[in-house]
């Protein structure tokens, strides 16, 4: 059995680690600490012209999210980059050169949508590092899967340890959990080691 | 009075100087 | 006593709840979720004249926050909307269709608050379902007391299990704590079963 102080100890640490980002890492592909979007290559946001901006009464333009919003970090539901069908692309500016080590996907947890599922949450996907923003072909990081049955949070691991940093990389999805329309990206992290 | 509050018409908001948002194709992407 | 194992476990759990929203329940009026405000009836947003926005030191508008802040998850102190005197309305149409359960309302706790105390928090309140938006009175679902000694975040159940589903509902706030000059609303939830 642990004492009051040590339950005390287990739950400071455990709120320090959560207020660190939940994760005490740094993320590259953070867009305030310097991360941009590059590019979305030719997938294309899903427009569905739904949300409508008016003043005093006079419809001004329909919102919809950016891919920025992909490296930022709200998470509540709707706050997601939709592209169309359920092949997407990002590429993604990281804010330094970096010696990659894994990358996670975020996305809000079944509880959270009003739907009651997330068919819309990326399937398989892959990652690769660029040596500049029109390479076609970079290096192949890894080939994951995230699991919509698993935590909000995933992380992954590089499958092959590059000999060299990258600066630049490219996220690609290739399958979603079901949803016939789009494909929703809350958040994708980046993490390695800064050259 | 609870009725004071039925004298305006629904469209007030639009009188109002806010960015106003309303969803008239369905929900969001989620 | 409990093991150090069994901590981490309720620790963890905790944390997650808390990340789903704290509740781990959807919130049908979330903004981002696709909720939004119809209209504020015949209640006033209090204008204080006292947030000055300038550019190049040329004033150009006083800031208000606007009914939205109501539906969207920002508890900071001050991203409330304010309405004049202690009696408002809000029509807020929900994300679906939805078979309503239960109602959060949420205010900042009274050790954030400059002034020492919440005496602009709602405190009876009631909540109505309407067939449209143009529907005067609509079904009492319940009334309804917000604590300002209570929890920062209070959730009440519906009084009356409602037989039809709702897609529009409307919050009467018919007293605060004793603000003299107005009061603030800081977010509005609304949980059910989708249809």
């Amino acid at each position: 059995g642990i004492t009051e102080a040590q339950a005390h100890v287990i739950v400071n640490n455990a709120l320090k680690l959560y207020s660190q980002d939940k994760t005490g890492m740094v993320d590259f592909a953070l867009e305030s600490g310097g991360g941009s979007i590059l590019s979305t290559r030719c997938s294309e946001t899903y427009e569905t012209k739904t949300a409508l901006i008016s003043l005093f009464g006079i419809p001004l333009w329909y919102f919809s999210q950016s891919p920025r919003v992909v490296i930022q970090p709200d998470m509540y539901p709707g706050n997601c980059w939709a592209f169309r069908g359920s092949q997407g692309y990002l590429v993604v500016r990281l804010s330094m050169e970096v010696r990659l080590t894994s990358f996670a996907l975020e996305h809000i947890p079944k509880t959270l949508s009003p739907t009651g599922n997330i068919t819309s949450a990326p399937r398989d996907f892959s990652v690769y590092g660029l040596e500049n923003e029109y390479q076609e072909e970079g290096q192949l990081l890894g080939q994951f899967v995230f699991d919509q049955d698993g935590e909000s949070l995933q992380t992954f691991p590089v499958q092959r340890r590059p000999e060299r940093a990258f600066q630049i990389v490219e996220l690609r999805i290739s399958s979603n959990w079901g949803h016939p329309e789009y494909t929703c990206l809350y958040r994708f992290r980046v993490h390695g080691e800064p050259v | 009075p609870q009725s004071e509050g039925l004298c305006c018409s629904p469209a007030q908001l639009a009188r109002t100087p806010y960015l106003v948002l309303s969803y008239v194709n369905g929900p969001p992407p989620i």
